[in-house]
């Protein structure tokens, strides 16, 4: 399988590869799901 | 015209990496006053008494979000040492420099929304020699709005 | 056009290393704040945090708290929404953020 490898514990500095990640499984969210089950999207988090 | 060309093009592959390296310094800046303000923030609010037991996460971590509605299973190994989640939904992952950017802690910088007071704060925590990075970001958001205006490559650099 | 270029160039690699050693500085500047024992006491966020970002009512948050060089993996999402989480240096606690 292929997977996404991130380094994380340290302070810092992963921001941008995460944002890749969700981009991801959320576009895959809708294909996977495609037909009776219905995807539960993750809501986005709120900027204060 | 060879050779100016081989010019041109290596001009354009450094001014590339200058762009890089400037929103890299930027972000590195945001985490400064980020963390900054946050420290600042919990050294005010604990005059007051320190946080209750267990309602605080040290830095650094990382939160998963997911629907409530979602079953994740979760394998651990008997030491702690490997962690496996399986998620019938999909997650969202964010690391602690992206939730302090969220709850306010970078003063807007980075969306734009930072007041002229917040820019006051923000670059009086950064070193004298970064506080024209600081005033670009602000600034950068009207350069955005002025897109007319066409800057040679080395005021961008 | 040639030599103007390549005075171009040059003014740009100046550019390019100011660029490098304020980033040097930056990152070697936030390792010491990070690391400085007076900050590392306060540099922590509250379970209340959490919860005004990520409405609690709908989301599950859950934190990971992992020793350093932790790898994470999260596998394909087009064949399974699976994350995996390993350690070399210790263990990793994970909680969830309570709901109040």
């Amino acid at each position: 399988r292929t997977r996404i490898l991130v380094s994380i514990g340290e302070s810092f500095g992963t921001s941008e590869k995460f944002q890749k990640i969700n981009q991801m499984v959320c576009t895959n969210d809708r294909q996977l799901k495609r037909g009776a089950e219905v995807s539960i999207a993750p809501k986005p988090l709120k900027r204060l | 015209a060879q050779e100016c060309q081989n010019l041109e093009v290596e001009k354009q592959q450094r001014i590339e990496r200058i762009k890089q390296k400037r929103s890299q310094l930027q972000e590195l800046l945001l985490q400064q006053i980020a963390f900054k303000n946050l420290v600042q923030r919990n050294q005010h609010k604990e005059i007051w008494g320190p946080p209750s037991v267990n309602s605080t996460i040290q830095l650094p971590f990382l939160v998963i979000n997911t629907s409530k509605r979602t079953v994740i299973d979760c394998s651990i190994s008997s030491d702690k040492f490997e962690y496996l989640f399986n998620f019938d939904n999909a997650f969202e992952i964010h690391d602690d420099t992206d939730l302090l950017k969220r709850m306010g802690m970078s003063l807007g910088l980075e969306t734009g929304k930072c007041s002229s007071e917040d820019l006051r704060t923000a670059k009086s925590l950064v070193p004298k020699a970064l506080e024209n990075y600081v005033t670009d970001m602000y600034t950068k958001h009207d350069l955005f709005l002025e897109s007319s205006q066409t800057h040679s490559a080395l005021d961008m650099a | 056009r040639s030599q103007e270029l390549v005075k171009e160039l040059q003014d740009l690699q100046v550019a390019e290393q100011q660029l490098e050693s304020l980033i040097q500085m930056c990152t070697t500047q936030f390792k010491l704040l990070t690391e400085d024992p007076e900050n590392k006491g306060s540099a922590y966020v509250t379970c209340q945090d959490l919860r005004s970002i990520a409405d609690p009512s709908e989301q599950l948050v859950m934190v990971i708290k992992a020793p350093p060089e932790t790898q994470m993996q999260v596998s394909d999402p087009k064949e399974a929404f699976q994350i995996a989480v390993k350690s070399t240096q210790g263990p990793i606690d994970v909680f969830l953020c309570p709901e109040e």
